[in-house]
C-alpha cells in the first residue's frame, strides 16, 4: 500500500508540477484532466492531492498560483464528496485564511491570488452548503473585515 | 476546544 501510494504521489506530483508550471501559456488542461483522474481513480490519496496544491498556491509566482488555483477548482467540481470533505476541513481552509489575512501572509500573497481565494471561498458556501466549515470560515473573514461583506 | 481523537481535524484559525 505505502509504494503504492508513493507512486501514487509521485504521479500527482509530477501531473501538478505540469499543470501549473509558471511556463504555461495557458491552461493545461490535459494534465488537471489527468490530476483530477488520478485523484478519482485512488481516493485514499485526497489528503496528498489537496497538500500538494496548497504547496503550489503558496508559490510567490502569481501564475504558478492561479493556476494550482484552477487544479483545485478542477478538483471541487470533478472529484467529488471526498474532496469536498478534505477542503472543507479547517486543516486545509486555514492554509487559504493564512494567505489572505494581514495576520498571516495576505500581504504579500499576490492581489490576483488573494481575490480568486475569496471567490472560491464565497462559492463554496454556496455551492457545498453542506462543508458548514466552509461557511463557518467565510463569516469569521467577513467578521475580521479580511472579506467585505 | 477541539474534540480530541475524533475529528482528524484542527482549530480554525482567526484571521
Amino acid at each position: 500500500m505505502d509504494k503504492q501510494l508513493d507512486i501514487i504521489t509521485t504521479s500527482l506530483e509530477a501531473l501538478l508540477q505540469r499543470g501549473t508550471s509558471p511556463k504555461n501559456v495557458g491552461r493545461d488542461n490535459a494534465a488537471i484532466d489527468a490530476f483530477c483522474g488520478l485523484v478519482n481513480k485512488e481516493p485514499e490519496c485526497v489528503p496528498i492531492a489537496a497538500k500538494l496544491i496548497v504547496s503550489k498556491m503558496q508559490s510567490m509566482q502569481e501564475w504558478e498560483a492561479l493556476q494550482a488555483l484552477q487544479v483545485l477548482e478542477a478538483c471541487m467540481q470533478h472529484c467529488g464528496p471526498q474532496f469536498h470533505a478534505e477542503v472543507g476541513k479547517f486543516r486545509f481552509l486555514n492554509e487559504l485564511i493564512k494567505l489572505i489575512s494581514p495576520k498571516y501572509l495576505g500581504n504579500l500573497t499576490p492581489d490576483a491570488v488573494r481575490t480568486e481565494i475569496i471567490e472560491l471561498l464565497y462559492l463554496w458556501t454556496l455551492e457545498y452548503p453542506r462543508e458548514s466549515k466552509i461557511r463557518e470560515a467565510y463569516e469569521m473573514l467577513k467578521k475580521q473585515q479580511v472579506v467585505q461583506s | 476546544p477541539v474534540i480530541r481523537g475524533f475529528s482528524d481535524d484542527e482549530p480554525l484559525v482567526i484571521a
